[in-house]
């Protein structure tokens, strides 16, 4: 038999924290060791989380009413002695264990989707008196580095240059900043317009040789267009390639045609309908001259619908209901009759709850299917 | 604030060690639960001096009086727990859903230690018998 | 006099709703 000890009183600063197959193996590797953190943006208010390199766990906590004793072998100073007629038939005592703490709560870990706090990065649109502007005042707080806005963020490491990358996170006049959608826009076009210009292999582009092209192109006094905008640039519009030793960048066409195509949008279909084929031509007329990639209508979804048939209208979803029913009523009053694919993308974001996408759509539309299509009309 | 988790001790530790066969952990540790209050007395200084040779109840470990609350008895996967004189309770070991991790939560340096990854249990779920 | 140690037993297991963590609660 093993003798259980107890002290007085327990030491409260041992907690007992779930770990999922995952945190268990990168524990146990000596190789990932100072890769779990708990981090939090302020002491009393925020939620802690465990961060690996690219992971992020949300911590809960969940009291319950057994008594849970953590107890750790020991050897005794003087041999423990007792009557042992005490143990009524239980064996001998081998072992003495003495409880160390007393835990009343686990702490369970849920993988989440690590964020960036933005609260202290400014958008940056251009403007000349940024620094000063975004600096001003004894409470204006920003980031020097990206470093920094990692440390203060809910977020893994890699989920974070991630995200930093997909919004536009840039750095101007020493100001960590995320540049405004139209600064971005036109940034793109300069870069682009430029890189043709010098023929720069648009598969592997790199800062320094963008940087330079940009440069030429453009007069000093207004250039905004730094290597570290125009490294925002490539993280935004185009892939890293790992292999190379010096950094470079492939340029992700049919995403940028995509963005091309929404300004073309918002300037030539957003208050009228425009005939598809006109459309086309204008799309196509935003692009640098040259700029080698193909356009279609379908890589528009979620940003335009079909009043008519031969017609298109821009459509924004941010400004459409975010109530499921109101949605689809919303959606079936701009047009009719819509193809599958054409008003998933402007309503999958409501199916929070993960059903498969036929049912959640189901449970607000009508589903037909005409020939090869499949097309969703109201109920 | 941010503060890592070390388990660089742990891991020297446990590379040595045998796996773990029971409910016992390669560390020493172990993790007892009962389904209700394990009552102990508040003053162990006063009843230390009365202890006798017979009860055996309290010594001295690291400068702290510790009291000898009961008895385990582990045979497999069935666990016999005497507490104090007239109790005993029937419990089981039982593996944890998810294996659990002892963090040590220093103040004084902030820092947070890995101490040991507990994958079993001991349980009394059942009401207290009388020891006979 | 005795040591009183006994186990005051519980009907039932609880476990309370999940709650979030701050810093300051963890030290």
């Amino acid at each position: 038999s093993i003798n259980l000890h107890s002290a007085l009183e327990y030491d409260p600063s041992y907690k007992l924290i779930q770990l999922t197959p995952e945190l268990l193996d990168i524990i146990r590797d000596p190789e990932h060791n100072d890769q779990l953190r708990f981090k939090s943006l302020d002491k009393d208010k925020s939620e802690v989380v465990l961060c690996s390199h690219n992971k992020t766990w949300v911590l809960k906590q969940r009291k319950h009413s057994n008594t849970v004793l953590l107890m750790k072998e020991f050897v005794p100073a003087q041999p423990i002695s007792f009557d042992e007629t005490q143990l009524f038939g239980l064996s001998k005592p081998y072992m003495d264990i003495l409880g160390f703490a007393k835990t009343e709560s686990e702490f369970e870990t849920r993988e989440t989707e690590g964020q960036l706090d933005l609260n202290a990065v400014p958008i940056y649109n251009g403007e000349l008196d940024f620094y000063k502007r975004a600096t001003k005042g004894p409470s204006a707080r920003v980031f020097a580095t990206l470093e920094e806005l990692l440390e203060n963020s809910p977020c893994s490491a890699l989920e974070g240059i991630s995200k930093w990358h997909k919004i536009g996170g840039s750095v101007k006049d020493g100001v960590l900043c995320i540049l405004s959608q139209d600064f971005l826009f036109k940034a793109l076009h300069v870069v682009l317009m430029s890189a043709m210009a010098e023929s720069l292999d648009l598969q592997h582009l790199q800062v320094a040789d963008t940087y330079q092209a940009v440069r030429k192109d453009t007069e000093d006094e207004f250039n905004p267009y730094t290597r570290e905008i125009i490294r925002t640039v490539l993280n935004k519009f185009a892939v890293q390639e790992q292999s190379s030793e010096e950094s470079t960048w492939r340029l992700r066409i049919p995403f940028i045609a995509q963005w091309y195509g929404i300004q073309a949008l918002r300037k030539y279909a957003s208050g009228t309908n425009m005939p598809i084929d006109e459309f086309l031509i204008k799309w196509k007329s935003l692009f640098p001259p040259f700029f080698p990639c193909d356009i279609d209508i379908d890589m528009l979804r979620g940003f335009h619908y079909k009043p008519t048939d031969k017609t298109i209208r821009y459509v924004s979803k941010s400004t459409l209901p975010m109530d499921p029913k109101e949605r689809f009523k919303v959606l079936f009053r701009l047009q009719s009759q819509w193809d599958l694919e054409d008003i998933m993308p402007l309503i999958e974001e409501l199916n929070t709850r993960g059903m498969k996408i036929d049912s959640f759509i189901m449970k607000y539309a009508r589903r037909k299917r005409l020939g090869k299509k499949v097309v969703v009309t109201s109920r | 604030p941010s503060v890592k988790i070390d388990a660089t001790q742990w891991q020297k530790l446990t590379q040595s060690q045998n796996k773990q066969t029971t409910v016992i952990t390669p560390l020493g540790v172990t993790m007892l639960e009962i389904q209700g209050d394990l009552e102990l007395p508040k003053d162990f200084a006063s009843l230390a001096k009365k202890d006798s040779k017979h009860d055996g109840r309290f010594s001295e470990q690291d400068g702290q009086t510790i009291i000898r609350f009961g008895s385990l008895q582990i045979d497999g996967e069935r666990a016999t727990l005497f507490v104090g004189k007239k109790q005993r309770l029937l419990g089981q070991v039982t593996k944890l859903d998810l294996p659990m991790g002892i963090m040590h939560f220093n103040s004084r340096d902030n820092k947070v230690e890995l101490v040991d990854v507990m994958k079993y249990k001991i349980i009394f779920k059942d009401r207290p018998l009388p020891i006979m | 006099q005795e040591a009183k140690i006994w186990v005051k037993y519980k009907e039932g297991f609880s476990n309370a709703v999940r709650k979030n963590v701050t810093w300051n609660s963890l030290w």
